[in-house]
């Protein structure tokens, strides 16, 4: 009965008023668009919030011209191999940070303007068979990577200016990481995913891993996309990329557990449910972002839904529109802002 | 959720696991 009560329901008014369209950015080129992100960005003493359009061979930058229009300042122009996403790092400025790859990151570079000469310059970062990566604060990124015989976790510090400026590796779980997630208001904590469908949580500073946690099977391949330490428990919240429709709770794209981390004992705070109408097994969900208490996805529908993950509602809905199906969706720097992107390269800016 | 479901809650849980955890 309780769980019955989280399955969503949704109004037509509150679809319409959740989203507002603020601007369109149409790139000319014809390359397919494979991420979009939101990057601070300062030129000339000013300071504007900019948009990164990711293609396979090219990432450019977008800074706001006048209202409703965008203009294109750089593109970095990438090599053969191509590039897979932009990986975002919170606070920072003027950096862009990629992962290019085949079917996996082989490598993590940084893209820059040099303020020299006004010169695009890339550097590398990492490479290797990385298999999940993070931007955290403090210019920190942590990596999960694969050798022949070892998985090595590792942090790696960038200077301002984006030069490496120090890195250590974290104690490796057993199982490959699939997803790391800061811990909000605990800056030495760091949890991670497992392919076994664990959580497991590292002491940032000493490397030490602290827990191993069973998330359970009732849904297998659970991926951490924040969490967050409250009264002597851990939230966290998981996607479903690959849920199966259970009779007690729906179809849930996103739960936040609550884990007891002295005992490793869990329990399921909210569902936040596919949309009714939406169910079923011909539209789990491609991909998601969550930021605050918000979490966009796009579903294989190509629509894209919007939860609250506190009232586990889904909020607002954007169907594919005339030009095509969403393929991206992203939050800005915040949950106000929505950038909703399709492989064309267009990108609509969305107030939320 | 109530502490019989998840057990003893502690509040220094980190504290506590980084000082047992093996370094």
């Amino acid at each position: 009965g309780v769980a019955e009560d989280l399955i969503p329901v949704l109004l037509d008014g509150v679809r319409e008023e959740s989203l507002q369209l603020v601007s369109k950015i149409k790139d000319s080129c014809s390359c397919c668009a494979v991420d979009v992100g939101a990057v601070w960005w300062e030129a000339a003493g000013s300071r504007e919030l900019c948009v990164v359009t990711a293609g396979e061979s090219a990432v450019s930058l977008w800074r706001p011209l006048a209202p409703d229009h965008w203009g294109k300042v750089h593109t970095w122009q990438l090599g053969e191999v191509p590039v897979i996403q932009i990986i975002p790092l919170p606070d920072t400025c003027n950096l862009v940070c990629i992962a290019l790859g085949d079917l996996e990151i082989g490598e993590i570079r940084l893209l820059q303007v040099s303020s020299e000469n006004d010169s695009l310059k890339q550097s590398l970062v990492k490479t290797g068979n990385i298999k999940a990566v993070l931007g955290l604060k403090d210019r920190r990124l942590v990596s999960s990577s694969r050798t022949a015989h070892e998985q090595q976790v590792e942090i790696t510090s960038l200077s301002e200016t984006g030069r490496i400026k120090d890195g250590w590796t974290l104690m490796p779980p057993e199982e490959t990481v699939l997803a790391f997630a800061e811990v909000e208001g605990m800056g030495d904590a760091l949890v991670g995913t497992t392919t076994v469908n664990s959580i497991v949580i590292w002491n940032l500073k000493t490397g030490q891993l602290l827990k191993k946690m069973r998330v359970g099977y009732s849904y297998p391949a659970s991926i951490c996309h924040q969490a967050y330490s409250d009264s002597g428990l851990l939230f966290v919240v998981l996607s479903h990329p690959h849920a199966k429709e259970s009779e007690s709770c729906g179809n849930p794209a996103f739960r936040v557990v609550a884990f007891n981390p002295r005992t490793a004992r869990s329990t399921g705070v909210m569902f936040s449910s596919l949309p009714p109408g939406l169910t079923g097994r011909q539209v789990p969900y491609l991909e998601g972002d969550v930021k605050d208490t918000s979490a966009a996805a796009v579903l294989t529908s190509g629509t894209i839904a919007v939860w609250d993950l506190l009232l586990g509602h889904c909020t607002a809905l954007l169907p594919p529109g005339p030009a095509g199906s969403w393929a991206l969706a992203r939050w800005a720097t915040n949950s106000t802002c929505l950038l909703a992107g399709q492989r064309d390269g267009t990108v609509c800016l969305y107030r939320y | 959720c109530s502490e019989s479901d998840l057990g003893p809650i502690s509040l220094n849980w980190f504290e506590e696991l980084s000082a047992e955890a093996p370094p």
